[in-house]
């Protein structure tokens, strides 16, 4: 695309067209957006995440990213239009104006580079990373199961070659110990929203335990106000609630290593769809899926900058 | 790249934690090469799972032999790729 008012958000797109997007939305917007490398994956890949400041220094700040289960296509896609959202609607919705004038955002599109790269090139449905284990011939491990929180508990598995597979140890992928470090590094990350499809459910921690988390009764009326805020637009229906309860129990899992770390708002995002194509959902559901996705994920910003801790 | 002709996707619904269990053994079955796209989680929460076309009679059977309820969500995954592959590159064409 020559710019990004001409990239087309309707469809699907590789790995290097992404890339391509992000260094056209730094250019077009020095002063607002800049692109960090987080770290470089197993195959070598950089692993970049876009910055959305107006000033400051390490001022409080929400993380968002997408695409860390590499066949939800729909949510990769998504995240590419909210970086195009954020550019448009800074200095014209007074709402998220107010929220960029306080705080920065941390929008990684492409969390699993080489996963990603693998549903173009080999394999559509591949979830994990393409680390290799020693003494086995299955391929990559589950970054949604890799962090230090509850990690190799019930809620995932040992074998190598299941799609929940652990790890040999916590943060072993690079993927995710990338993630770690910036979180750490940073220090004042105060939201953190991580995107996966499909199923539509908005969900925050626990997913190793049934214990409660702390802040269970806000993260629950929170999540109540975002899923309101997404069906406004159409009607599209999502439940909420603690990981455990809402699906299952999964452990080593993101928002479990966030809400641990002292992160309050954190929250993972399952986008469309309720069961017609799964993870094959049709572009022409792309532009929708993030329009209704970006008023929740309003809702949980206003509410992180109204809510200082 | 990997083919997923004749591949289904089968939307199963559970109506008690007895049938949750059969399910799951089911996951454990490695020969199958089942991918669950949503895991066995609680009676009434739907569990979709990508069955590889020469699995299909034997996962069928097992369900309805166990009396457990399913229908077919995707007939075969390989043509909605086919879709998904064209509009892209007629994007890309124009």
């Amino acid at each position: 695309a020559a710019s990004t008012d001409t990239f087309n958000y309707a469809t699907y797109h590789t790995l290097e067209e992404i890339y391509g997007f992000m260094d056209l939305l730094v250019a077009e917007h020095p002063q607002l957006v800049s692109k960090l490398q987080i770290g470089n994956t197993y195959e070598g890949r950089p692993i970049y995440v876009l910055k959305f400041s107006t000033g400051g220094n390490n001022r409080p700040a929400i993380w968002i990213d997408t695409g860390i289960h590499s066949r939800e296509w729909v949510t990769q896609a998504s995240g590419v239009w909210f970086a195009k959202k954020i550019t448009q609607d800074y200095g014209q919705d007074p709402a998220f104006t107010s929220i960029l004038d306080n705080m920065d955002i941390f929008l990684e599109i492409v969390t699993n580079p080489d996963g990603f790269a693998f549903t173009h090139s080999k394999n559509r449905l591949w979830r994990k990373t393409r680390s290799i284990t020693a003494g086995s011939s299955c391929v990559g491990v589950d970054p949604n199961r890799n962090w230090d929180a509850g990690f190799g508990l019930a809620g995932a598995s040992s074998n190598p070659c299941s799609e929940t597979y652990h790890g040999k140890f916590a943060n072993s992928e690079v993927e995710v110990k990338s993630i770690v470090d910036f979180v750490k590094n940073h220090g004042n990350i105060k939201a953190f929203i991580s995107i996966h499809s499909y199923s539509q459910l908005l969900l925050y921690p626990y997913g190793y335990t049934t214990e409660s988390a702390a802040d269970q009764a806000e993260l629950d009326q929170l999540a109540e106000s975002a899923v309101k805020a997404l069906s406004s637009l159409y009607g599209t229906k999502f439940k909420y609630g603690s990981i455990i309860k809402a699906i299952y129990r999964a452990s080593g899992g993101t928002i479990d290593w966030t809400y641990n770390q002292g992160i309050k708002y954190s929250y993972t995002f399952e986008l469309r769809d309720t069961g017609r194509y799964g993870f094959l959902l049709p572009a022409s559901q792309i532009i929708p899926t993030a329009q209704e996705t970006w008023l929740a994920l309003q809702t949980i910003m206003e509410h992180t900058l109204n809510h200082p801790y | 790249s990997e083919d997923f002709v004749g591949h289904q996707v089968l939307r199963i619904s559970v109506a008690d934690e007895a049938q949750v269990q059969k399910v799951t053994e089911l996951e454990e079955l490695e020969h199958l090469q089942l991918d669950f796209w949503r895991g066995p989680a609680q009676p009434g929460s739907p569990i979709d799972v990508r069955v590889p076309f020469p699995s299909i009679q034997a996962v069928k059977v097992f369900l309805e032999a166990h009396g457990i309820e399913y229908t077919i969500m995707i007939e075969d995954v390989q043509s909605l790729l086919d879709e998904e592959r064209e509009q892209m590159f007629a994007f890309q064409a124009r």
